[in-house]
C-alpha cells in the first residue's frame, strides 16, 4: 500500500497554498498548465 | 495481528461495479470547459519533446522573458486562460497597449504628436494578427475610450 | 410512466434551446434567450405545476443521457473517431442543458433567493434520482460520463464568480445542496459512479470553493464548508476501507486509491488545518494496516507552525517547546464518543480508582462480538485512548504540572494504559498502541502526553512482549514511505538514543540480521 508520494505529479515543495488551483484531478500525472487553466478574462480578450 | 476481514456479498458487488466503471474511466475533458479552437486534448508526442512545462512557467517573470511574438501567440490562441492573462500583463509591462475596438496591441513608435484628454495621435507599431507581423501605422489616433 | 406528449415537448424545447444557446445572441445576451425559452415552456405548459416541472426536467436529464450514451456507443462502432471528438459531441448537448438550468436558477424570481435554492435542490434531486435509477437498472451498461459532466459543470456555473452578487445571499445553501448531492452519490451507494465522484470531489474548483472560499464562497463560513468536505472524504474512505484492509488491490481499487492519495496530498499541502482538526474521525475510518495513508493524515500541522527539527532535539528540549503544552484544536465532543456503559465506570475509576474490578473488566468491554475480522471495537478503543489522555492532561494542568514521563506516572490515567497493555492479547494491544500512536502528530499537548505514555510503558513494562510491540507499532510507521508525523519521529529517536530505555539490549532488536540492519538504518537516519 506504499507509494512514493513525490512521484504522483504534485509539486509538493511549493510554499504557497495554491496547489489545488492547478490540480489536474485525482488521475492527472501533472498539474494543469497555465494555457489549460480557464480563468475569468476581460470580455475584450475573447477575440475569437 | 489483525488478519483479514471476510468480504461480504455487498463488497463483492461493489467491486464488480467498480471494475466495470474502471473500463469507462473518466476522460480529462469530462470535467473541463470545452474549447473549440485550442482543445486541451493531449497528443502522444515523441518522448524527447518537452513533456512538462518548466516549473517557473506559471509566472509573470517567465512571460517577460518571451519574445513579443510569442506573447501575441499566447494571447490570441489561448483565449480565456491564465496564460492569456499572463501574456497580456507581460505585453503591458513591455509598453504595449490593447485596443479594445481593433482587438490589437499597439506600441508608441515615438512620442505622440498630440495628446488630449480623449486621445493621442502619432506613429505606432501594431501587431497585425491576420498577417501575423508587426507593422507601422502613422498619424494613428488612439482614442482612450478604447484603451483597455 | 411517461406520456409521449411530454417526451415530445421535451425534445422540441431542448432542440430549440440548443440552437438558441449556441447562437451569437445566445452567447451575448443569455438572459434574453432564457426569457424566450421560458415563454416557450409556458406555451407548452411544462411549467404549469410542480409535478410538470419535475417530469419535464427528469425527461430532459434522461434525454441528454440517452443522446450521450448513443453517441458514445457510436464511438465504439465507428472506432476511427478520436474519443475527444465524440466527447465534444456529447458535451454539446450536456453543456446546453446545464446552461439552461444555471440561467433558470440564477435569474428565476429576481430577489426571491429562496426560489433559486428550491429550484437548485429540485434539479439536483432529479439528477440524483435519474442517476440512481440508471445505475441500478443499466448496471453493466451504466455510463457515468453524462452525469459527471452535468454535475461538475453545474457546480462550476453556479458556484463560480458572481459579479452581480445574485447568489451571494444563498451561497452557503448552494454549497450545502451540492455537498448533500455528492454525499448522496457516494461510492458506497453508487460504486459505478465512484471514479466520476472522486473526480468531482477532487476537482480544483470543488476544493477551492469548499475549502478556500473562492467563487461564491467568499462570504461563507469555512468551518461549515470544511466539515462538509471532510464528510465526503470520510464516506469515500469507508468505501475503500474493506479492500485496503485486505490488501485486495485489483486495478480499479489501485487507481482509486492512488487518486485518493493525490487529493489528500493537495489537502495536506493547502489545507493542513482540516486534517489537523478532523484527524481523529478520519483515522478512525482508515484500516490499521494502511500505514502510509494514516501517516499522511497525521503529518498535517498548522500552516503557521514551524516544526522543530526532530533530529536536532533531545527529549529534554522537546519538553520545553511551548506548543507541547497547548491542546490541539478539535471539534470532537469527547463525552459522546464513548458508550456510557464504559464512560460512567471509567469516569468513576479515573476520579477515585474504584471500583477495583473495573480494570479487569475493561478488555471485555472493548470487545465486539459482531464486527467481522476483529474482536475489538477499534472505534471505542481509539475513543478510550483519546478520552483518558485528554482527562489526564486536564488533571496535570489542574495540578499545575508539566507533561513528562515522571508527572504522568502512578496516576489512575496511566493505570488504564498499563493494565490494558498487560491484560490485552496481541491483537488488542496492537489496536491500543495504534490508538496511542495516532496521537503522535505535530507539537501539541496530546503528542507530548502520548509520547510520554509510550516511553513510560516501554521503560516500566516487565514483559519484553510489550516493548517489542511498541517498537513494532512505531517501526511499521517509520519504514513506510514518507510522510512521517513529527511526534512519531521524536518518540522513536528518544527511544533509541536515550540509554534509559536500553533499547538495543532487547533481543528483538537483533532477532534477525535484516531486522538488525533495518533498525540500524533507521537509527542512522534518525540519529
Amino acid at each position: 500500500l506504499g507509494y512514493d508520494l513525490t512521484t504522483l505529479g504534485l509539486s509538493l515543495n511549493t510554499q504557497d497554498r495554491k496547489l489545488h488551483r492547478s490540480f489536474g484531478g485525482p488521475w492527472a500525472d501533472s498539474p494543469i498548465r497555465a494555457h489549460e487553466l480557464d480563468v475569468k478574462v476581460p470580455d475584450e480578450y475573447l477575440t475569437h | 495481528p489483525l488478519g483479514r476481514t471476510s468480504m461480504t456479498k455487498e463488497f463483492d458487488l461493489q467491486l464488480a461495479a467498480l471494475e466495470l466503471a474502471c473500463d469507462k474511466a473518466t476522460f480529462p475533458l469530462d470535467s473541463e470547459k470545452p474549447r473549440n479552437y485550442l482543445t486541451k486534448m493531449s497528443f502522444p508526442v515523441p518522448s524527447w519533446y518537452g513533456q512538462t512545462a518548466p516549473s517557473t512557467a506559471d509566472s509573470l517573470e517567465y512571460y517577460l522573458r518571451l519574445a513579443p511574438d510569442t506573447l501575441f501567440f499566447i494571447f490570441y490562441y489561448m483565449e480565456g486562460t491564465r496564460a492569456q492573462l499572463l501574456a497580456a500583463k507581460a505585453l503591458k509591462k513591455l509598453s504595449w497597449r490593447f485596443h479594445t475596438k481593433y482587438l490589437t496591441w499597439f506600441q508608441r513608435h515615438e512620442e505622440p504628436k498630440q495628446i488630449t484628454d480623449d486621445y493621442e495621435q502619432g506613429t505606432y507599431v501594431y501587431f497585425d494578427f491576420e498577417k501575423w507581423s508587426q507593422r507601422k501605422k502613422e498619424s494613428f489616433t488612439f482614442e482612450y475610450k478604447f484603451l483597455e | 410512466y411517461d406520456d409521449q406528449e411530454m417526451t415530445a415537448k421535451v425534445e422540441v424545447i431542448m432542440r430549440e434551446w440548443i440552437s438558441l444557446c449556441y447562437s451569437p445572441t445566445g452567447q451575448r445576451s443569455p438572459q434574453e434567450s432564457l426569457a424566450q425559452m421560458i415563454q416557450l415552456m409556458h406555451e407548452h405548459g411544462v411549467l404549469a405545476t410542480d409535478d410538470k416541472i419535475t417530469q419535464f426536467f427528469r425527461l430532459c436529464v434522461e434525454n441528454c443521457v440517452d443522446i450521450s450514451v448513443r453517441v458514445m456507443k457510436s464511438e465504439q462502432i465507428a472506432n476511427g473517431l478520436p474519443t475527444n471528438l465524440i466527447r465534444h459531441r456529447c458535451y454539446y448537448t450536456l453543456d446546453a442543458f446545464v446552461k439552461l438550468m444555471a440561467l433558470m436558477i440564477r435569474h428565476s424570481d429576481n430577489g426571491q433567493s429562496q426560489n433559486k435554492i428550491n429550484l437548485l435542490k429540485k434539479l439536483l434531486n432529479i439528477i440524483v434520482g435519474v442517476l440512481h435509477m440508471d445505475h441500478e437498472v443499466r448496471k453493466t451498461d451504466f455510463n457515468a460520463m453524462p452525469y459527471h459532466r452535468i454535475l461538475i459543470s453545474l457546480f462550476n456555473e453556479i458556484t463560480g464568480p458572481d459579479p452581480l452578487k445574485l447568489l451571494e445571499p444563498i451561497a452557503w445553501s448552494i454549497l450545502e445542496a451540492f455537498g448533500q448531492t455528492f454525499f448522496a452519490l457516494q461510492p458506497r451507494r453508487m460504486p459505478g459512479f465512484a471514479f466520476a465522484w472522486l473526480d468531482i470531489v477532487g476537482h480544483r474548483n470543488v476544493i477551492g470553493r469548499l475549502l478556500a472560499n473562492t467563487g461564491i464562497a467568499e462570504t461563507v463560513d469555512s468551518v461549515k464548508t470544511a466539515a462538509t468536505y471532510t464528510q465526503l472524504i470520510i464516506s469515500h474512505l469507508k468505501f475503500l476501507a474493506p479492500f485496503l484492509r485486505n490488501i485486495q488491490l485489483p486495478k480499479s481499487i489501485a487507481i482509486l486509491y492512488k487518486g485518493t492519495l493525490r487529493v489528500l496530498l493537495v489537502i495536506l499541502h493547502d489545507f493542513p488545518e482540516l486534517l489537523c482538526e478532523f484527524h481523529y474521525v478520519i483515522c478512525d475510518t482508515i484500516p490499521p494496516n494502511c500505514v502510509q495513508l494514516r501517516n499522511l493524515i497525521l503529518s498535517a500541522f498548522p500552516h503557521e507552525m514551524r516544526l522543530p527539527d526532530p533530529f536536532a532535539l533531545n527529549f529534554k528540549q522537546v519538553d520545553t517547546i511551548p506548543e507541547m503544552a497547548v491542546e490541539p484544536k478539535s471539534n470532537l465532543n469527547m463525552a459522546t464518543i464513548i458508550p456510557d456503559n464504559i464512560r460512567v465506570p471509567l469516569d468513576e475509576y479515573l476520579a477515585n480508582r474504584t471500583p477495583v474490578d473495573f480494570l479487569p473488566r475493561l478488555p471485555t468491554l472493548l470487545q465486539t462480538p459482531n464486527q467481522s475480522g476483529t474482536k475489538y471495537n477499534t472505534t471505542v478503543m481509539n475513543a478510550l485512548v483519546l478520552y483518558v489522555g485528554i482527562r489526564a492532561i486536564e488533571n496535570l494542568h489542574l495540578r499545575r504540572q508539566r507533561i513528562s514521563t515522571l508527572s504522568i506516572a502512578h496516576t489512575s490515567f496511566m493505570d488504564i494504559f498499563q493494565n490494558l497493555a498487560i491484560q490485552l492479547d496481541t491483537e488488542g494491544r496492537y489496536l491500543l498502541f495504534n490508538g496511542i500512536a495516532n496521537q503522535l502528530r505535530y507539537p501539541n499537548a496530546h503528542t507530548h502526553y502520548f509520547s510520554c505514555v509510550f516511553l513510560y510503558l516501554f521503560k516500566n513494562s516487565t514483559n519484553d512482549t510489550i516493548q517489542e510491540q511498541i517498537t513494532r507499532i512505531l517501526f511499521e510507521r517509520l519504514v513506510a514511505l514518507r510522510p512521517h508525523p513529527w511526534g512519531l519521529l521524536i518518540t522513536f529517536i528518544e527511544l533509541i538514543k536515550n540509554p534509559t530505555y536500553n533499547f538495543w539490549r532487547y533481543e528483538f532488536t537483533s532477532c534477525a540480521p535484516e531486522i538488525q540492519r533495518l533498525f540500524q538504518n533507521v537509527a542512522n537516519t534518525c540519529v
